[in-house]
């Protein structure tokens, strides 16, 4: 049985398939067997930064670690319902296929609601969604009030999560880890995280995500992404490491730390 | 005839929403008449900016310029020809019944390929595709070696511009004015900032769009969000003005002139 991690969260450019890269580096440096999907058909952001990462190791005859992937087609059936049902199919096969040789799987979620991230987000034992520091994102997660800064009900990507839990249960399997990370964190406007923070507070209170260390706005989170490497990798690559390349690290072992994973170090 | 204003980018996160509602303040307050469609059907974070815009108006008992919302619903149906064709009128009556009255129609885009996405695509006189300063945004407009930095191809939100292009020819419509503009950028990183500038400017002649002056990563142009309210909105807010404000104004300022709007005074 693999662990299954799912990076989700409908609002779009929150950090999900950075995370995603980032946890695959991680696990798989740990010495994990690490599977992994790309549910973003198009965007593929995930799997192209891995093909970038495997076309650096070819060039520089290095040996980089990469996970066993699967790539996942839509289902072009003009019936909706049979579509969904050809997608299940190929879902489950996948899942099937990586749990036979990997600790871990990723997955990435695209930022919209497709049936494949449905599927994906009930199937997470756990859950990431990454946030921008921001009350627009945070619009998807829950509105708030505008005088008050209360959390006045739950919104679009919460309910999204809450369909997922319950099938989840029907189908018998143990309740999720949903954690919930700030991502592209500025070091300044204290007032605008303030607000943000309290609203996360509330919510996570009252529908059960816990929130974890997340990540600083930093450029060295993307600028290796043409040759598929993170900061993790940089070590090998032989770099000088400045203070924010230390600090990025420990942002991502602070992460890693805090989800828990079975199998991992403490 | 209405102009209709697009802004458009498959990829989640790089600013569609934030530079609609801006290009909507700034033409309401040139005294334009705008209509708005936000074709983002489950995140709509430009009509919840606008929602909150009107209800801070009515609780504060404030005149806040609005545009004419006509709100689309997504078709039901099972088959996909015939759900694309029940969407395709929908679009067509939204459009038609907001050119009766407006100068300029401005459409937020979901950051995905749904149908009415690309229909508005077609349907756009200026299409404005804001994006991060950074490669992994970069990937959906084109591929870049990793070794030169040179472009090797356009990739899939280019594609999607594309077939708009030749859908808005066949229907014998004049060629949109195709503008990207860089968005969240920092006053730091120049070698990844000097990389996507290369890119972006070499893309820009093999397909015909045109770089126009963009945003900084700036609070200002989200904070305000729960109560609807721009920067632009300030003046008759009685705000102080911080230089960061000014410095953000002149921006949006400076993309509205860029845009050569027709009827908007320079
Ligand atoms: N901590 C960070 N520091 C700096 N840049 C970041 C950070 N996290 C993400 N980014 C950048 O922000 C943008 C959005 O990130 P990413 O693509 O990971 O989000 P996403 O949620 O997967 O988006 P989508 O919804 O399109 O799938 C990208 O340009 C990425 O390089
Ligand atoms: N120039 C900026 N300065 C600061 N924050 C910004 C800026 N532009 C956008 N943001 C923030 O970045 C996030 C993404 O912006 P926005 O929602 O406008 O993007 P989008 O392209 O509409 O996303 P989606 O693909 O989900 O529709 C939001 O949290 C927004 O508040
Ligand atoms: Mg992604
Ligand atoms: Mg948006």
């Amino acid at each position: 049985m693999a662990h299954i991690i799912v990076t989700g969260n409908e609002k779009g450019g929150s950090g999900k398939s950075t995370t995603a890269m980032h946890i695959f580096v991680a696990l798989a440096r740990a010495g994990m067997r690490v599977g992994a999907l790309d549910l973003d058909l198009r965007q593929r952001t995930f799997f192209r930064y891995l093909e970038n990462r495997e076309a650096f190791a070819r060039r520089t005859g290095q040996q980089l670690a990469l996970p066993r992937r699967i790539a996942l087609a839509a289902s072009d059936l003009r019936d909706r319902i049979a579509a969904q049902e050809e997608e299940e199919a190929r879902f489950s096969e996948a899942i099937a296929e990586l749990e036979r040789e990997c600790d871990f799987i990723m997955i990435d979620c695209p930022g919209s609601d497709s049936f494949y991230s449905q599927m994906a987000h009930a199937a997470a034992d756990t859950l990431i969604t990454p946030i921008n520091d921001s009350l627009v994102d945070f619009d998807l997660l829950a509105r708030v009030d505008p005088e008050s800064g209360r959390v006045l009900g739950p919104s679009i990507y919460s309910e999204m999560v809450w369909k997922a839990r319950q099938l989840r249960a029907r189908a018998g399997l143990r309740p999720a880890d949903w954690v919930v990370l700030r991502n592209r964190v500025s070091t300044l406007h204290a007032r605008n995280k303030h607000k943000v923070g309290e609203a996360m507070a509330e919510l996570s209170r009252r529908i059960g995500f816990r929130i974890v260390p997340g990540f600083s706005e930093r450029v060295i989170f993307r600028e290796m992404f043409l040759n598929g490497l993170t900061l993790l990798d940089l070590k090998e690559q032989g770099f000088t490491f400045s203070l924010s390349h230390v600090a990025a690290r420990q942002e991502v072992r602070d992460l890693v730390r805090a989800l828990n994973l079975p199998g991992l170090e403490k």
